[in-house]
């Protein structure tokens, strides 16, 4: 043990189990938690010496073992693979990598569930949840992205077979970037322009079947593959997709929302936003993912600042990086920020969970509150984040650069959080439009924005 | 803003009150430009993008409004001892006081803090730094990050940063042999070349 960092834990002023546990929200839940982190860091198949080292192929090859270890595991321990189960999201959230169970439960399945009627849940979820199909979302086109109005993959029923015919009508149309579409998915939740009776209805949700169930071949019409290397996230397999006539039955539509008759007769939904449910979810799992990303930050370059010495200030005094003012004002302000969107975090589970509940019964008033919300913090807390986490890189000196810092990891795999899920410029335009609605509305103003129900704005 | 001393950069209700003031100093800054636009004959799409700067600005003071409120209102609720609370207090009046003086402009612009004002949060921040420097190390452990999910050598936990860092370097893939293949493939034959 390092003398420096002893001594520090010596010197502190507060008892560090009680911070622990205040943050994990009391003793019995720091304790599951440890409980659920041990039998991951108990499984050597979680843990690569060579991580580091390995070529693109060779982790993205690691990542799938990892993912079958993950479930093997939460069968043998009963943990239900569900994004509301607690020790679920304890037991992902100690895997450093990321894997195809994020997306396979967090968009697909989760896409079922919100957007499914009873009968599509009843069909597609046991298959999801037993692992007997691979899936994953299917949105952004290699053109378009955040405008989701924009894509262009058409399904165009034919009401003679009761089917929807896929297409990729142009280049720019091609599916590209949707996470381990490119290798590891056999069906994918897919947004597409509906057309029927040759008219077009825009964007909604279609589970495509994209290979075989047997040898794992596309299927006819499908051309599938991985879009090549990044800037991190060397696990995932981002995938690009054409679909060329691809038939699907026309129960394939989700269609809790909006409906198409077996004739072609179009039934519109209550509210067109309840499309985009999945991505709201993954919006609200960032802010919370920020804040431990930059937490994990903050602990490299803070306990190394504590270890490193630097320059000889008076003779035979060598003091910590620590002492200096300087690296404070780098290092201190984020752990701040860490704290801070950890509470944010907290919150905006809790309103999702509140909000989730309440559109899923059918009231959909709260739904732009949410994405007004969840767009600007989302798009506040990965900018700065990411920020932050460079911040602590550069505040490790030279070995900061090495990947030994392991920041590195962490940086790379928080960067595509500022484009993904909805490009930031985007989601603060998004959440500006729902700021200006609540100024001119301020009785309808959701508790985040009281400020705007000011009596002295209303002067103004 | 009634901040007078450095006391009054410790008062909750005083820094929310700083975020609450700069959000809707922006929205309506914001609303105005709009309607200037519209008034100058813009239709609503043109003057939506040239007000596009302003209106991120706007959303970015909302959302800081909003971590801020969230972060202290939050803080205020928990139970916790009094070394600890005392603890993360600093810590709270430091993302507060350093949201000002990084936004310094914004808050001084709508006329709602001094420049008396902002030497007095930079004061407060050199003085809560100080506070944190203490306990810092023992904050960041109470994450309790498993050396097994940091994966980093430097913030392991038992600092034995040098030792690691040398072990990882033998293990680089260069090192596999004394002299590596490139060196008969490429360097002995340009070492015997006449160049």
């Amino acid at each position: 043990m390092s003398e420096s960092l002893q001594t520090e834990r010596k010197n502190a002023t507060f008892n560090i189990k009680e911070l622990t546990d205040t943050l994990n929200g009391g003793p019995e839940e720091t304790r599951k938690r440890k409980q659920i982190e041990s039998l991951v860091f108990n499984t050597p198949a979680f843990h690569r010496q060579d991580r580091f080292q390995l070529s693109r192929e060779e982790i993205y090859d690691y990542s799938i073992k990892v993912y079958g270890e993950l479930i093997k595991l939460c069968k043998k321990e009963n943990i239900e693979i569900r994004y509301d189960n607690p020790d679920y999201v304890r037991l992902v959230g100690c895997i450093p990598e990321e894997i195809p169970v994020g997306l396979h439960v967090g968009m697909f399945s989760s896409s079922i569930s919100d957007q499914g009627t009873e009968e599509q849940q009843k069909k597609w979820i046991p298959l999801a949840r037993n692992f007997k199909i691979f899936g994953t979302y299917a949105q952004t086109e290699l053109a378009h992205g955040t405008f989701v109005r924009g894509l262009e993959t058409t399904a165009t029923y034919d009401e003679s077979k009761q089917e929807f015919i896929l297409n990729s009508p142009t280049i720019t149309s091609t599916k590209w970037w949707p996470g381990f579409l490119g290798r590891t998915s056999n069906h994918a939740v897919i947004a597409a322009q509906l057309y029927t009776k040759s008219k077009c209805y825009g964007i909604h949700m279609f589970i495509v079947q994209l290979r075989d169930l047997k040898d794992h071949k596309p299927l006819p019409g499908v051309t599938i593959g991985d879009i090549g290397d990044k800037f991190g996230f060397d696990t995932v397999d981002n995938g690009f997709l054409r679909l060329d006539n691809v038939h699907i039955p026309r129960e394939n539509m989700l269609m809790k929302y909006a409906k198409v008759t077996p004739e072609g007769k179009y039934l519109p939904p209550t509210n067109a936003k309840v499309a985009y449910s999945a991505m709201t979810l993954i919006r609200v799992v960032l802010v919370r993912g920020s804040a431990k990303a930059l937490a994990s930050a903050s602990t490299i370059a803070i306990r190394y600042s504590a270890v490193r010495h630097q320059t000889e200030t008076a003779p035979g005094k060598e003091p910590q990086v620590l002492d200096y003012v300087t690296q404070q004002y780098k290092l201190f302000p984020q752990l701040a920020t860490a704290l801070a969107f950890g509470f944010a975090g907290n919150y905006m589970i809790d309103t999702f969970n509140k909000i989730h509940s309440e559109i899923s019964s059918g009231q959909l008033d709260a739904l732009s509150e949410l994405h007004g919300i969840s767009s600007g913090l989302k798009a506040y807390t990965t900018d700065t984040a990411t920020a932050g986490i460079e911040v602590c890189r550069r505040a490790c000196g030279g070995h900061g650069y090495s990947n030994a810092c392991g920041i590195q990891h962490i940086y790379a795999n928080v960067l595509p959080c500022v484009t993904l899920e909805g490009e930031n410029t985007v989601m603060y335009l998004q959440a500006a439009r729902y700021l200006l609605k609540c100024f001119r509305n301020p009785d309808k103003a959701p508790d985040t924005m009281n400020y705007l129900r000011n009596p002295q704005v209303s002067d103004k | 803003w009634k901040v007078q001393s450095l006391q009054d950069l410790s008062n909750y209700d005083m820094l929310i009150t700083a975020f609450e003031r700069r959000a809707l100093s922006k929205v309506i800054s914001t609303i105005k430009r709009l309607e200037q636009l519209r008034r100058s004959g813009m239709d609503q799409d043109e003057a939506w993008n040239t007000a596009g700067i302003e209106l991120v600005q706007a959303a970015k003071a909302h959302c800081h409004y909003f971590i801020v409120k969230n972060y202290l209102r939050s803080l205020e609720k928990l139970n916790m001892t009094p070394s600890l609370r005392k603890v993360m207090n600093s810590i709270a009046l430091l993302y507060g006081n350093y949201g000002i003086d990084e936004n310094a402009g914004d808050f001084l612009e709508s006329g709602f803090m001094t420049g008396e004002q902002l030497n007095l949060v930079k004061a407060k921040i050199l003085q809560l730094l100080s506070e944190v420097r203490r306990n810092a190390v023992a904050v960041v452990d109470a994450f309790d990050f498993d050396d097994k999910y940091l994966r980093s050598i430097l913030g392991a936990y038992d600092g034995d940063v040098y030792n690691r860092l040398y072990n990882w370097a033998k293990s680089s893939p260069l090192n596999k042999t004394e002299v590596h293949s490139s060196y008969t493939e490429y360097l002995q034959q340009l070492l015997k070349s006449k160049l």
